[in-house]
């Protein structure tokens, strides 16, 4: 991306699905 | 016994996922936004988002081929949060931190809420 500066986020992205419900 | 780590897996399976999307191939569900409809994964949907979590998990909805979300959800947010769940890069700037902080409420992704937060927070102390 062009003229994008990038700010890398090193926590967790999304939420954990669990082994089983 | 070694294991030999790809480094680079992760990054080159999500990589085939969004070509396959921008393909149109193997995607199962339709999602609509206020009249704007996107294709898409329900595997990468449910790994992303606690809201597709809850839907898809509850077997009367899991082979749903079609969903339309609440006419409130802004689609220029959704398609961030859809090319971030794609790529990992989520596109912020000014104009779209609120409406997909918002979305990203709705659509129970509260890390990248978190982030969008701090976003706004940096960008006003500026």
């Amino acid at each position: 991306y062009e003229g994008v500066n990038t700010i890398k986020e090193m926590g967790r992205s999304i939420h954990e699905i669990p082994r089983q419900d | 016994d070694d294991c030999i780590q790809f480094t680079r897996h992760a990054g080159d399976v999500l990589l085939n996922f969004n070509r396959l999307r921008s393909r149109n191939i193997l995607t199962d569900v339709s999602i609509q936004v206020d009249g704007q409809l996107f294709r898409a994964h329900k595997a990468i949907l449910v790994a992303c988002s606690g809201f597709f979590y809850s839907v898809f998990m509850d077997p009367e909805n899991a082979s749903l081929s079609a969903i339309s979300l609440d006419p409130k959800v802004d689609p220029k947010a959704f398609s961030i949060l859809l090319d971030f769940m794609y790529t990992s890069c989520l596109n912020l700037n000014d104009t779209v931190v609120v409406t997909t902080l918002n979305t990203a409420i709705y659509l129970q992704m509260e890390h990248v809420a978190n982030t969008c937060h701090r976003f706004m927070k940096s960008r006003s102390v500026q």
